[in-house]
């Protein structure tokens, strides 16, 4: 038996938008300790992994582990019926009473599981979230990959294009800056990757979910993008850097 | 910038 309930359908809807450009089917894993979901795109370069806690649900069963394979598309229709604070009940088991009841396919992913090491980072920054969408779309307009260098004064968005370049230093501010305009950076050397900007632009449809995003870079290892809700822990995205020729 | 290796390189499967 799984029943998950959220009183506010609008965080379930705005995790789904996050994730849909990226991904069109996934598993959903749950298990006592939360549900998670961990899904490659299509071209094996950009990659996400979102964990949702059971104490982020106004109600949370799992007696089992149970994996839900589902079209993101088709989820994502569904909720369009549910206003933003309405209450959503997920049931993987025979429906209990209920005003509405939406039914939903589900379908079987074969899906392999990655490990991912999450500590051992050389260059890790926390920006406002918002500023960090700004900076992508901005950068997106002119070119497709975006240099991203990370040093002890500060992160450097560098792109170009047919029209020229463009380059955005956001300086690290003071530990008594706002939380919301706060830029920190916790760094062993400085790192510069170069990434493909429509990847890093659908990431940024998380941005309603948090506050600040924090990116995490590495030579060799994928950058990570992640946003932390308030209630429902992280959603991650990795993407595999460009590699100069 | 041509190359883009694939995630599976970085991560192991569990």
């Amino acid at each position: 038996m799984l029943e998950l309930r959220l009183t506010r359908a609008g965080l379930l809807k705005k995790v789904l938008e996050s994730i849909r450009d990226l991904v069109t089917d996934a598993n959903f894993d749950c298990a006592a300790t939360g549900c998670s979901l961990q899904a490659m795109d299509s071209s094996r370069v950009a990659m996400l992994s979102l964990l949702l806690r059971p104490d982020g649900f106004e109600h949370y069963r799992c007696d089992r582990n149970i994996s839900m394979g589902m079209n993101l598309a088709n989820m994502a229709r569904m909720l369009r019926c549910a206003s933003d604070d309405d209450t959503v009940t997920i049931n993987a088991d025979d429906a209990q009473d209920k005003i509405s009841d939406y039914e939903m396919k589900l379908m079987h992913i074969t899906s392999e599981n990655l490990e991912i090491p999450e500590a051992g980072y050389e260059a890790i920054v926390k920006m406002p979230a918002s500023l960090f969408a700004r900076i992508c779309k901005d950068l997106g307009t002119i070119g497709d990959t975006v240099m991203i260098s990370v040093t002890k004064e500060g992160i450097q968005f560098f792109t170009r294009g047919d029209i020229r370049t463009a380059n955005i230093f956001c300086r690290k501010t003071t530990p008594v800056a706002k939380e919301k305009e706060a830029i920190s950076i916790e760094m062993e050397k400085p790192v510069s990757l170069t990434l493909a900007l429509r990847y890093l632009i659908s990431f940024t449809k998380a941005t309603p979910l948090a506050k600040q995003v924090t990116i995490s870079m590495s030579y060799g290892r994928p950058i990570v993008v992640e946003y932390k809700m308030e209630i429902m822990d992280h959603i991650r995205f990795y993407l595999v850097p460009k590699v100069e020729e | 910038l041509k190359s883009q290796a694939r995630m599976v390189r970085f991560f192991r499967f569990s």
